[in-house]
């Protein structure tokens, strides 16, 4: 699992670009979705390991936090099922709590199930 | 382990080491599976992790939950907590027989996380659309192919249940100790893969404790399907000769 081998040519191009910490940029998020990128080119030999799991993760989670995909292609993503306001809402502080509408799931659905036990 | 994904899918999986359930803007969900017996390819759930994404919503704040299978289920998220968000849009219950529930109300999501003998047991109710934004909009940034609820697993982990089964018991006696509800809380006969899928597990580990964990942890999982998605069982009960292939050229 080359995990290792990413995360250093992220780091460089951080260095390089002078990005200190990740940030809601479009800098940002071309060395995110390279990152991105070689990850993926390792993922056969990766499976399994939490460390390229998580990295995995993270990275997607940044990147919807960032709006990434947006900054890169400068146009709007379409596409967003009614769920409650995600990635596109600031994080809720204790002083401002969140309307209860916000937060009540509208609609009626199908449900799936997914379980995973044994062996 | 056995997993059935959203998708009706039903996989034995090898699976060793860290892998994700579920990942997408509102929950995460990773398990660490280790291998059962010795010379078998077979591996159990040990720890699992939840993560309620504060940070993407504000419905809640970020909770994690962490289970391991060497101590008793947590009944608390890890700050010592069991509510989230305005009027408690997050609450974990903690249940009888070794089980907790997570219920996320904003997204209308049940996750259900067991202690069976000395392994984990995971099961979630979403609705379908969240099953499906995991691949959704977020183009380079999203990626559904590790999520084993959502894709399965990949075809290189999965094993198949008749041939890649242990003989430490014959295919008989497994059959009589899944058909035998060794289990206090559920009493209903197994039946469709969760029948399958115990007669592997007793005949992979043998006629010991842990046959009678492995077979109540079957029972546990068909009772959260009864409960969470009955319609998907049909009731079907696997006969000798399609779980033995040799039965033929045997009779």
């Amino acid at each position: 699992c080359k995990v290792d081998k990413c995360s250093r040519e992220y780091e460089r191009l951080m260095d390089e670009r002078d990005i200190p910490s990740p940030e809601p940029s479009t800098e940002f998020c071309q060395v995110a979705r390279d990152y991105l990128s070689c990850l993926r080119g390792t993922a056969r030999s990766c499976r399994g390991n939490l460390n390229y799991h998580s990295t995995m993760s993270t990275l997607g989670r940044l990147g919807s936090e960032f709006n990434c995909p947006r900054l890169l292609t400068n146009i709007t993503s379409a596409g967003h099922v009614p769920l409650p306001s995600s990635s596109s809402a600031p994080p809720r502080t204790t002083n401002t709590p969140a309307p209860k509408r916000e937060c009540t799931y509208q609609g009626r659905h199908r449900f799936k199930h997914c379980g995973l036990f044994g062996d | 382990p056995h997993l059935k994904t959203f998708k009706n899918e039903y996989q034995t999986c090898r699976v060793r080491g860290a892998w994700p359930l579920i990942d997408n803007p509102y929950i995460g969900v990773q398990v660490t599976n280790e291998p059962v017996v010795d010379g078998s390819p077979a591996t159990a759930t040990t720890k699992v992790t939840i993560i309620i994404r504060g940070r993407s919503t504000p419905c809640a704040d970020e909770k994690t939950y962490e289970a391991a299978s060497d101590a008793s289920l947590p009944a608390t998220f890890i700050d010592g907590t069991q509510r989230s968000g305005p009027d408690a849009s997050v609450v974990l219950t903690v249940h009888e027989q070794q089980r907790i529930e997570i219920y996320v109300r904003y997204i209308e999501t049940t996750l259900i996380v067991r202690q069976a003998g000395r392994y984990l047991a995971f099961s979630a109710r979403m609705p379908e659309e969240l099953v499906n934004f995991s691949g959704g909009a977020d183009g380079d940034f999203s990626d559904s192919s590790l999520q084993l609820c959502v894709r399965g697993c990949p075809a290189s982990e999965r094993l198949d249940p008749i041939s890649e089964r242990g003989h430490k018991l014959p295919w008989n006696k497994a059959m009589e100790r899944c058909r035998r509800s060794d289990s206090n809380e559920v009493t209903n006969n197994l039946t469709d893969h969760y029948l399958d899928w115990c007669v592997f597990d007793v005949m992979t580990t043998g006629d010991g404790a842990s046959a009678n964990d492995f077979a109540a942890a079957a029972h546990s999982a068909q009772a959260d399907v009864l409960r969470l998605d009955p319609s998907s069982l049909k009731n079907k009960t696997t006969t000798h000769r399609e779980q033995n292939p040799y039965y033929s050229h045997a009779s």
